[in-house]
């Protein structure tokens, strides 16, 4: 018999061995979590989120990715492990509890399982989706450009042959308008967190203007908070604020669309590494890299829960 | 599959935003195939590139011709994906 107690969390895994895995822990933990599909990718393959909730009926909620970006091996083997966490937590953990007694949480691990699986198979290096571009011999769009939030601004490029091209019209991609259409239907998502690698950023919105988000003092406050409780796990340093603000301008991201309709509590994660590894993070520091992660994912989760708008 | 046998990693830490530009241009020239895996966004951040093998040392003749002082994260891509497929044959046996 399968079962999650046998997976191996300290090793990076294939398309079908996560999926696999979800099954397993949807069969460990049949009363809370479930599988659910909101679309297709590209290549037709399922895009599964796993839903953790404990009832009621259109209970306010927290959406999760990992692997928008296919290369960032790191951020799928994170999302596995904290899925874990959640699953295992509930009923010993007292935060995990309250939240899920509460809220509902939405995980989709591989966001990009087309991308994902071009990773194991043929190109380590691919980021983008596997969607063919008309009139370009360049394949895919960046998933974190896609999006209908300052779509084709500065910040990511037409260029199909370009690692941050945006795709020919927003939610052009089936992995991006499948949470679109999720999210919208769902009318009472809260926060979104969606976890890329690397540099060690919390950022928040915005990425598309320099105008700050009208929520950004308590956004900064929560990041503040956040990267302090995940420093003090292993002193791993992370930077926080706006994505304009920390890194650069980034048009039609994840989080500046989420929180343009409504979504107040939208970050973003980039994981380890500082510049040993980048993308090619040992397997050995998966769990030392989710473990630390955990309670600034917990500090938001929390955060959301206690603040109802 | 696509293997990066002796493709190199670049930490390229800019001085000025010239010498950002002129990262974004070494971007664009399709013929080196540059791969940004943090793109230059301004001095107090690191850009780090990964050059294919072929192309090493016209890269590295641009940066050092510009004054763009850079270090080197990682040695042989390829070296580390073998140690990370071999990682993940051993745990799979398990």
């Amino acid at each position: 018999e399968r079962s999650t107690s046998t997976f191996n969390f300290a090793s990076y895994h294939t398309l079908d061995e996560i999926y696999d895995w979800m099954d397993t822990l949807v069969d460990d933990h049949p009363s809370f979590v479930s599988k659910i599909q909101i679309g297709q990718s590209y290549e037709n393959r399922p895009l599964y989120v796993l839903k953790f909730s404990t009832g009621g009926s259109n209970r306010s909620a927290i959406w999760l990715d990992t692997g928008i970006h296919a290369r960032e091996w790191i951020t799928q083997a994170t999302g596995i492990w904290t899925a874990n966490k959640i699953a295992k937590g509930y009923g010993q953990d007292p935060s995990i509890t309250t939240i899920l007694d509460s809220m509902d949480i939405f995980f989709e691990i591989v966001t990009n399982p087309d991308g994902f699986a071009f990773t194991h198979s043929s190109n380590r290096m691919w980021r983008k989706t596997r969607s063919i571009n008309a009139g370009s011999h360049c394949v895919g769009v960046d998933p974190n450009r896609n999006w209908d939030a300052g779509f084709g601004g500065s910040g990511s490029s037409s260029n199909p042959c370009s690692e941050i091209y945006c795709g020919p019209y927003a939610h052009s991609e089936s992995e991006v308008k499948a949470i679109v259409d999720f999210i919208h239907g769902h009318g009472n998502v809260k926060s979104v967190i969606s976890i890329h690698s690397y540099s060690q950023m919390l950022l928040f919105p915005y990425g598309y203007k320099r105008t700050p988000a009208a929520d950004h003092q308590e956004l900064n406050e929560l990041a503040k908070k956040a990267v302090s409780d995940l420093a003090a796990v292993y002193g791993t340093k992370y930077t926080y604020g706006s994505i304009m603000g920390t890194i650069y301008m980034a048009a039609g991201t994840t989080i500046d669309w989420a929180y343009d309709n409504g979504v107040k509590y939208s970050f973003t994660f980039e994981l380890r590494d500082t510049g040993r590894y980048g993308f090619l993070l040992p397997s050995t520091q998966i769990i030392p890299t989710a473990t630390e992660t955990w309670p600034a994912l917990l500090d938001i989760m929390v955060h959301t829960l206690e603040h109802p708008y | 599959e696509q293997l990066f046998v002796g493709d190199q990693v670049l930490r390229v830490m800019a001085s000025d935003e010239e010498q950002i530009t002129l990262l974004r241009v070494l971007g664009e020239q399709a013929e080196l195939q540059v791969d940004f895996w943090r793109h230059p966004t301004s001095p107090s951040h690191p850009a780090d590139l990964r050059v294919p093998f072929p192309n090493l040392q016209a890269v590295k003749i641009f940066l050092e011709s510009n004054s763009i002082s850079y270090s080197i994260m990682i040695e042989d891509v390829q070296k580390l994906l073998d140690e990370e497929k071999k990682t993940m044959t051993k745990s799979r046996r398990i």
